[in-house]
Protein backbone atom coordinates (compact mmCIF):
# COMPACT_ATOMS: atom_id res chain seq x y z
CA UNK A 1 0.00 0.00 0.00
CA UNK A 2 1.11 3.64 -0.63
CA UNK A 3 3.21 4.84 2.16
CA UNK A 4 0.52 7.65 3.72
CA UNK A 5 4.18 9.52 5.29
CA UNK A 6 4.78 12.87 3.76
CA UNK A 7 9.00 13.41 2.82
CA UNK A 8 7.91 17.09 2.94
CA UNK A 9 6.48 17.03 6.77
CA UNK A 10 8.46 19.91 8.56
CA UNK A 11 10.87 18.89 11.25
CA UNK A 12 9.78 18.58 14.19
CA UNK A 13 12.01 20.82 17.23
CA UNK A 14 11.92 19.49 20.55
CA UNK A 15 11.36 22.34 22.90
CA UNK A 16 13.85 20.85 25.29
CA UNK A 17 16.51 19.43 24.61
CA UNK A 18 14.94 15.66 24.60
CA UNK A 19 17.82 13.87 25.10
CA UNK A 20 17.76 10.26 24.36
CA UNK A 21 18.09 8.16 27.39
CA UNK B 1 8.67 11.13 32.85
CA UNK B 2 4.94 8.98 33.45
CA UNK B 3 4.29 7.64 30.60
CA UNK B 4 1.64 9.65 28.00
CA UNK B 5 -1.80 8.53 28.19
CA UNK B 6 -4.25 9.03 25.95
CA UNK B 7 -6.23 10.77 29.01
CA UNK B 8 -3.83 13.28 29.39
CA UNK B 9 -3.60 14.07 25.66
CA UNK B 10 -6.96 14.55 25.26
CA UNK B 11 -6.68 16.83 28.09
CA UNK B 12 -4.30 18.74 25.99
CA UNK B 13 -5.19 21.38 22.99
CA UNK B 14 -4.36 19.98 19.34
CA UNK B 15 -1.53 21.46 19.39
CA UNK B 16 0.20 20.94 22.25
CA UNK B 17 -0.79 17.22 21.28
CA UNK B 18 1.51 17.20 18.33
CA UNK B 19 4.20 18.63 20.41
CA UNK B 20 4.14 16.37 23.47
CA UNK B 21 3.74 13.34 21.57
CA UNK B 22 6.46 14.35 18.98
CA UNK B 23 9.00 15.33 22.69
CA UNK B 24 8.46 11.22 23.82
CA UNK B 25 8.96 10.06 19.81
CA UNK B 26 12.28 11.81 19.55
CA UNK B 27 14.44 10.75 21.88
CA UNK B 28 13.03 6.79 20.84
CA UNK B 29 13.70 8.18 17.11
CA UNK B 30 16.80 9.48 17.76
CA UNK B 31 18.20 6.70 19.26
CA UNK B 32 17.67 4.87 15.91
CA UNK B 33 18.85 7.61 13.47
CA UNK B 34 20.37 10.78 15.36
CA UNK B 35 21.44 12.72 12.25
CA UNK B 36 17.51 12.26 10.61
CA UNK B 37 15.33 12.47 14.21
CA UNK B 38 14.10 15.67 13.79
CA UNK B 39 12.70 15.31 10.52
CA UNK B 40 11.54 11.30 10.54
CA UNK B 41 9.69 12.82 13.87
CA UNK B 42 7.85 14.90 11.84
CA UNK B 43 7.20 13.18 9.31
CA UNK B 44 5.48 10.51 11.54
CA UNK B 45 3.78 13.30 13.82
CA UNK B 46 1.27 13.29 10.75
CA UNK B 47 -0.12 10.21 11.88
CA UNK B 48 -3.10 10.53 13.97
CA UNK B 49 -2.69 10.21 18.04
CA UNK B 50 -4.03 7.13 18.93
CA UNK B 51 -1.59 5.45 16.43
CA UNK B 52 1.19 7.43 17.84
CA UNK B 53 0.39 6.53 21.12
CA UNK B 54 -0.02 2.50 20.14
CA UNK B 55 3.63 3.29 18.67
CA UNK B 56 5.20 4.92 22.20
CA UNK B 57 4.04 1.63 23.68
CA UNK B 58 5.17 -0.68 21.10
CA UNK B 59 9.10 0.09 19.77
CA UNK B 60 9.05 -2.37 17.30
CA UNK B 61 5.79 -1.19 15.53
CA UNK B 62 7.82 2.79 16.09
CA UNK B 63 10.75 0.77 14.65
CA UNK B 64 8.93 -0.43 11.39
CA UNK B 65 7.50 2.80 11.06
CA UNK B 66 10.67 4.72 11.29
CA UNK B 67 12.15 2.28 8.86
CA UNK B 68 9.24 3.27 6.54
CA UNK B 69 9.81 7.18 6.93
CA UNK B 70 13.76 6.60 5.91
CA UNK B 71 12.79 4.66 2.95
CA UNK B 72 10.10 7.32 1.90
CA UNK B 73 12.97 10.02 2.48
CA UNK B 74 15.37 8.47 0.26
CA UNK B 75 13.32 7.97 -2.79
CA UNK B 76 11.95 11.42 -2.19
CA UNK B 77 15.22 12.89 -2.23
CA UNK B 78 16.57 10.34 -5.21
CA UNK B 79 13.54 11.59 -7.40
CA UNK B 80 14.70 15.46 -6.32
CA UNK B 81 18.06 14.73 -7.37
CA UNK B 82 17.29 13.09 -10.56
Amino acid sequence: RKSTLNPNANEFKPRFNAQPK
Amino acid sequence: PEPLTASMLAAAPLMDQKQLLGERLYPMIHALHPNLAGKITGMLLEIDNSELLHMLESPESLHSKVDEAIAVLQAHQVKECS
